[in-house]
């Protein structure tokens, strides 16, 4: 087994405003493969939480849609998520 | 050869192991290594003991690396260890400390988990227990203690990243844990884990929102915690209790260990909030671990004083 890669995979941030939007969320969870970095899981996620989620480049069109077309708050914290596993490697060896 | 160990930098397991080994062969008065048990992939468990003393001082357990994923959480376990043997007869905290009580490291709670994320998936959170009829693989740990385990129906899903488990300490990690906490019971006098990401101290509840009875304690031990923390570098954490301040969990070894009768558990989620969550970078390790380490100095120094 090769180790996994994360190439050009992207981490959200969201802030679901109320609850309606909590459940958008849970619904594209439900959809789609989303990796919950904060909250644990999908049955955390509430209305005014920061929620952080990993999502595969190939669905992470489809997401963003789905925040834009519900006017919801969101960032995306990480756009290369391979690139960030490997700059978290930033001390040299002594 | 495992390769050099570096507090400034992530060590895989076999630096770790290596580094479990040079810490003791340095201060052999001072370290002492347990085997608590051994993991589902036959892996060991180790807890440091850092004290002079004999079993009946006053101790502190503290965990590291429960869900595989958060780094930086190890890296605190041992710069704890390097600083306690360090700094002792130097600095008059830690040397009055390390006088009067004890320190149970455990270094990697989910070794398997660890050693997994380090080669197959950096982003892998449970152990790496095969789960009976699913081809989905692992537990997550902080899930699988006896600790209101069944009230959350979303946590039975083994391909769930919060799964937890066929049975309350259904797994080898936790079983070897519980079992070597109630055999230490009578002298430990608090529990601390430590988790990343998201800058936040909390206390027991995590099944209720009900108070725990000591909660004025609790809040005051972890506001001033925060308080120290942040002299450092400003870092801002919030504190609270699990399940008003974050969300409602079951099965968390902080509410076991708090209803087994350890009456100070606190959970650290460490650094960061804002950019780089569980990839913090290794130029943040060394602050990281020293902010945290003013806090654990002076809770472990508030339990030296108020415990019985």
């Amino acid at each position: 087994l090769a180790p996994v890669r994360f190439d050009r995979e992207k981490v959200f941030r969201v802030k679901p405003q109320d609850g309606k939007q909590a459940n958008v969320i849970k619904d594209l969870a439900k959809s789609n493969k989303l990796d919950f970095w904060y909250p644990d899981a999908t049955h955390h996620v509430a209305a005014n939480m920061t929620v952080d989620f990993r999502v595969s480049e190939k669905e992470s069109q489809a997401i963003q849609s789905a925040l834009d077309q519900n006017q919801m708050h969101y960032e995306i914290l990480i756009h290369d998520l391979q690139e960030e596993i490997e700059k978290q490697f930033d001390v040299k060896e002594d | 050869r495992p390769g050099r160990h570096s507090y400034a930098k992530y060590n895989n397991w076999d630096k770790i192991v290596a580094w479990t080994e040079k810490m003791v062969n340095k201060h052999p008065e001072m370290v002492s290594r347990l085997k608590i048990g051994t993991t589902v992939e036959d892996n060991p468990l180790y807890v440091l003991k850092v004290g002079k003393g004999d079993e009946k001082r006053k101790a502190i357990f503290m965990d590291c690396g429960i869900h595989a994923r958060e780094w930086v959480s190890p890296a605190f376990c041992q710069w704890f260890v390097y600083q306690a043997t360090k700094t002792y007869g130097k600095n008059k905290i830690m040397t009055k400390l390390l006088d009067q009580m004890d320190f149970y490291v455990l270094p990697v709670f989910n070794v398997d988990g660890y050693i997994w994320s380090w080669k197959k998936n950096r982003l892998w959170r449970k152990n790496r227990s095969k789960n009976q009829n699913s081809r989905c693989i692992g537990t997550d740990l902080n899930r699988n203690f006896n600790a209101s385990w069944s009230s959350f129906p979303d946590t039975k899903d083994p391909c769930g990243d919060t799964y937890r488990g066929p049975a309350p300490e259904s797994e080898r990690e936790t079983e070897a844990v519980t079992a070597f906490i109630r055999s230490h019971l009578k002298s430990l006098k608090a529990y601390i884990t430590f988790h990343s990401y998201s800058q936040m101290l909390l206390f027991p509840y995590g099944y209720t929102k009900q108070s725990a009875p000591n909660r004025k304690a609790l809040t005051k031990v972890a506001k001033i915690g925060t308080d120290v923390l942040s002299t450092r570098y400003e870092t801002r954490y919030i504190y609270g209790p699990i399940a008003s301040t974050i969300y409602r969990t079951s099965g968390s070894s902080l509410d076991w260990a708090y209803d087994l009768g350890i009456k100070h558990t606190f959970a650290f989620e460490l650094r960061d909030k804002g950019r780089f969550c569980f990839l913090l970078p290794e130029s943040q390790i060394k602050p990281t671990c020293k902010e945290t380490m003013l806090a654990v100095k002076f809770i472990a120094k508030y339990i030296l004083k108020h415990s019985s």
